[in-house]
């Protein structure tokens, strides 16, 4: 029924080939998936992109057989704390990092394949209250951990054997950060969210916090996806999953704000919106941004209706829509490594592969 | 965006702003 109000509510933009589903990872367990990811994974000399799927106990690792099947290679038991989420590694190989914990993350683990016993392995790389984590390409990993006290920040340069190379210190906000992105084109440059709605800015190589600039109530309850370094400026991809209806932006999955690090000041540049009257906002309402990912310059976000809708950030224009399917409502979206498309997963059914 | 809205812009800000930053 959805299906059928879509094209002519959203007559500009979404279409079916957008999306093409490719394949569905069918588990016999009858685990629910909590996450989604790809990593890069070498074996016998063939180095090749694998999804990854966490359910509250263990962890996945899955590889392409032919005509788009896959199989499960292996899965980590991991019983004594759930798993929350994947964290990609960009670049790295051999390596699936996650976080586990009840409400919030307790620990972060390793989990990889270690040639040297022949076996599967996990490790663990930290543990506390953790508020915020990324990783980072070069194998790095940014974390927020909180006491009564203070906040820590911190990076840890992680081993190709799941240890900790290297951990260098952040100078913290004072308030506590929400999320992070890593900077395009900018190695060294970190940019961060935070729960006053500040957007900060730090240098990695030296932990210096080179700038905090709060990004007005526009844009409330910001959580930063991605920034991209152009020209002096810094555009930061923000979703705001807490953020009711505005006036001024209508129903709003992802904003791009330009950032100007010298001066401290921001303007937002494009909103990336549901359409009114879209049968998407209808019951259950209201609808709303659940949880989303952005790669490249698309934006793919879960709504509490079910879908998931994918939007060109660039142009603020919706360019795809997975109704909620007749076996269940969309629960988690992620984007592929490498531009190998988007996954999705149901709380209780499949993961499906899609190209984009 | 115009350089009135946001700002006068510099293509070197992280060096500018790392020398200036607290260590």
């Amino acid at each position: 029924h959805v299906a059928e109000q879509l094209t002519p509510v959203l007559p500009d933009g979404p279409r079916e080939e957008n999306l093409q589903l490719m394949s569905e990872l069918k588990d016999s367990s009858g685990s629910c998936a909590v996450d989604v990811s790809t990593v890069w994974w070498e074996a016998a000399g063939c180095r090749e992109l694998r999804v990854v799927t966490a359910s509250e106990s263990s962890v996945s690792l899955w590889e392409p057989l032919t005509h788009n099947h896959w199989g499960k290679v292996y899965t980590w038991q991991l019983r004594e704390i759930p798993v929350i989420q994947i964290i990609p590694l960009p670049d790295s190989c051999n390596l699936v990092c996650v976080a586990l914990g009840e409400l919030e993350i307790g620990e972060i683990r390793i989990l990889l394949y270690s040639s040297e016993t022949d076996s599967f392995k996990h490790s663990l790389v930290k543990t506390g209250n953790i508020k915020a984590v990324v990783g980072l390409k070069e194998q790095r990993l940014v974390s927020s951990s909180r006491t009564l006290q203070e906040q820590q920040v911190e990076m840890v340069s992680l081993s190709g054997t799941g240890g900790s190379k290297d951990r260098q210190t952040l100078m913290p906000p004072k308030e506590t950060v929400t999320a992070f992105a890593e900077v395009e084109g900018m190695k060294e440059a970190l940019v961060g969210t935070t729960a006053a709605n500040s957007i900060v800015v730090w240098n990695l190589r030296t932990g210096q916090l080179l700038r905090k600039t709060h990004v007005g109530y526009s844009y409330p309850a910001s959580i930063c996806h991605r920034a991209y370094s152009d020209s002096g400026l810094l555009f930061v991809v923000l979703s705001h999953p807490h953020a009711e209806e505005s006036e001024s932006c209508g129903n709003t999955a992802f904003h791009v704000v330009a950032f100007n690090p010298s001066s401290g000041r921001s303007r937002g540049v494009m909103c990336s919106c549901l359409p009114p009257g879209s049968p998407l906002l209808m019951p259950p309402c209201p609808c709303r941004y659940l949880e989303g990912d952005v790669w490249d310059t698309a934006g793919a976000a879960v709504l509490t209706s079910g879908a998931v809708v994918v939007w060109d950030l660039l142009w603020g224009r919706c360019v795809a829509v997975l109704p909620p399917s007749p076996t269940g409502h969309w629960a988690l979206t992620r984007w592929a490594m490498a531009g190998a498309g988007l996954r999705a997963g149901q709380r209780d059914g499949p993961v499906r592969l899609y190209r984009y | 965006c115009s350089e009135s809205d946001l700002g006068p812009i510099s293509l070197n800000w992280f060096e500018e702003l790392s020398a200036e930053a607290p260590p």
